[in-house]
């Protein structure tokens, strides 16, 4: 069965499966305590409970106590959540960051700390509204006493007011999307009874639960001849999140699909003579949203936004479709007889001459006779 | 009844040279 179709072959919205985006991905990191190359599989690998495998900073003694994970997905994703599971005790502060231009630039996306407001400048659990929906939070990291439970869960559309509406909200949509994601521990729990303290961050796994972005177009990604993953892309659509329409699919403005509407990309009409299209917003509005494709360079001697009717000096041949190579064909006005080289595009008659007459305005009418002036060729008999 | 087509060897081109078809 292919999910982005119904059996009766219409277009229907799909997405890729749920998964934990961050499951055999490299992860990089500021501080390790072993070896420096290992490229801490082990945060991201099998997370069994008989087995834990843990990342673990080298042993930080003074301040500053910043350590950083960076995560690449590789790809957009719409993530659900980002848990961590510490081998040790959870810090105090650390913030979450994301990136959705492959880490060129990088907003937070959440913060805990006991002081929020001293070392994020942050409320802390300040109100989210729907007028600041991609503000992130700030709050005190969950205690746990119980260290080999030690498990954080960042809920991405926690407490956000229209995460039941999702669907329809590019706003969330957009706060959900990520392409990397960066951890940065800001400090420890400070123990004040140790007299030489030393602290360290250790983690067991980190989890990133969310489904490749393809914006409803597509039910898997792929790695593509380059070894880079994308979107499978169905309904006409293109672009590592189906973003966009593919060529000669230009007939509506691409949207993303929804439950209710797969919103697939609709080809041009150009009747087999034109291989290019455009957009043009003024017409589809005009059509009621229904048509805003424009044909480009139309073949065979047609013209129009459907290369639908013929050009200058051509005419309908009615026996043929209009899909016909041959729909359209030449005037042939006589080069005396008619007034010029253009007809009549549906019936190709040529405008003729005074006395003139015919299709193509080659003889004289009744009660004229040729003459030898190329400018009057018919005259009235006397 | 059909009528005759124009016969282009009965035209005296000589004062509209320029409007002349190449074929004629």
């Amino acid at each position: 069965p292919e999910p982005c179709y119904s059996e009766s072959g219409s277009a229907r919205y799909c997405i890729p499966e749920f998964v934990n985006a961050a499951f055999g991905q490299e992860v990089s990191v500021s501080s390790t305590c072993g070896r420096r190359s290992c490229e801490h599989t082990l945060l991201t690998d099998l997370n069994s409970a008989q087995n834990l495998t843990c990342w673990q900073s080298e042993m930080l003694r003074t301040i500053p106590f910043n350590v950083t994970l960076t995560l690449s997905l590789g790809k957009k994703f719409e993530i659900t959540y980002i848990s961590l599971n510490f081998c040790s005790e959870k810090p105090d502060s650390m913030a979450i960051y994301k990136s959705m231009d492959y880490g060129r630039s990088w907003t937070p996306f959440q913060f805990y700390s006991s002081q929020c407001r001293r070392v994020y400048d942050r409320l802390n659990r300040a109100e989210i509204t729907k007028l600041n929906e991609q503000e992130p939070l700030c709050m005190e990291l969950p205690n746990s006493a119980d260290t080999s439970n030690a498990i954080l869960v960042f809920s991405t559309l926690d407490g956000r007011p229209s995460r039941t509406n999702f669907i329809s909200s590019p706003v969330l949509q957009d706060w959900v999307t990520v392409t990397d994601i960066r951890v940065t521990f800001h400090r420890p729990k400070i123990s004040r009874d140790v007299r030489e303290p030393a602290y360290f961050y250790a983690v067991s796994d980190f989890q990133v639960g969310g489904r490749c972005k393809c914006n409803g177009h597509a039910h898997r990604c792929l790695r593509d001849k380059d070894g880079k993953m994308v979107c499978d892309c169905k309904h006409n659509t293109e672009g590592p999140e189906c973003d966009r329409c593919k060529p000669f699919h230009y007939d509506r403005p691409w949207q993303r699909a929804t439950p209710k509407e797969a919103n697939e990309c609709l080809p041009c009409n150009c009747n087999l003579h034109a291989r290019r299209c455009r957009f043009n917003m003024e017409l589809y509005k005009l059509s009621g949203r229904k048509s805003g494709g424009v044909c480009m360079n139309c073949r065979h001697n047609t013209a129009g936004r459907h290369c639908h009717y013929c050009k200058e000096g051509y005419y309908r041949d009615m026996s043929r479709p209009i899909t016909h190579r041959k729909a359209c064909l030449a005037c042939d006005c006589h080069p005396v007889g008619a007034a010029g080289k253009t007809c009549n595009q549906t019936s190709g008659q040529c405008q003729c001459k005074d006395g003139v007459t015919g299709l193509t305005c080659n003889r004289c009418a009744k009660g004229y006779q040729q003459s030898r002036s190329p400018v009057a060729p018919c005259i009235k008999i006397p | 009844e059909v009528l005759p087509t124009l016969d282009m060897a009965l035209f005296d081109w000589t004062d509209y040279e320029d409007m002349r078809p190449e074929d004629s």
